[in-house]
């Protein structure tokens, strides 16, 4: 689930 | 997601709850300043801006939510709270916030990974997150006596901050194509306007007095 662009950052 | 990073996540959300549990039971945010408060409601804001239309997991949402929520809540708290609002440390919270968040959008608009709108109000709250801290770390310095509450407060941003690197550590050497030089700028120079007030924090911790920062 983690996308490539760290936008799965908080 | 790696053991940093969700340390992290969760120092950060501890600095939320530590915040909330002085104002919602004691009434007063004192040692507290507003204009970092209402940076951060910003930061969110801005960052945020994709929450319905973009999903990656149910605890990102929710995680924003409770970022976002609980940020609006606590600048309510203290313009708004007919009790809490009488402890606000008006004279000494003078930091003006165009100063910070102009900067920060002139950045954002010369200095982005894209030029598009969410990712340029993207950019525009990792550069102002790394900055909204020091309207509280002014008024820290200006505070004769910081409560344990607003120390740990900012102790757990700190901590946050310092866990995020380990995770762009981590996951630059485990993950293919991770490179984000923008986020990791931007999260050190935050990261670094902490190290002053953690030299600080330990020492009146290893040495058992009370918090102090020199003017």
């Amino acid at each position: 689930t983690e996308d490539q662009n760290g936008k799965d950052e908080l | 997601m790696n053991i940093f990073r969700f340390s992290g996540d969760m120092t950060h959300l501890m600095s939320v709850l530590v915040l909330l549990l002085k104002i919602h039971t004691i009434k007063s945010c004192a040692g507290i300043s507003l204009k970092t408060q209402e940076l951060y409601a910003l930061v969110f804001l801005a960052r945020y801006l994709d929450i319905v239309t973009n999903f990656i997991s149910l605890y990102n949402t929710i995680m924003k939510l409770i970022f976002l929520g609980s940020s609006f809540m606590i600048v309510w708290y203290i313009r708004r709270h007919r009790i809490v609002r009488r402890s606000y440390d008006k004279e000494h919270d003078t930091f003006r916030h165009l100063f910070l968040v102009l900067p920060c959008f002139i950045l954002a608009l010369l200095i982005n990974e894209r030029s598009a709108f969410k990712e340029i109000m993207w950019t525009f709250s990792l550069y102002l997150e790394a900055v909204a801290i020091l309207p509280q770390l002014v008024l820290l310095q200006r505070t004769k006596n910081i409560d344990n509450l607003t120390g740990q407060y900012v102790f757990f941003l700190g901590a946050y901050r310092a866990l995020y690197i380990c995770n762009w550590i981590y996951r630059y050497f485990t993950e293919p194509h991770y490179v984000h030089w923008i986020t990791w700028i931007s999260g050190l120079v935050q990261t670094l306007l902490y190290a002053d007030f953690f030299y600080y924090y330990f020492n009146s911790w290893k040495n058992n007095v009370k918090l102090q920062l020199p003017a």
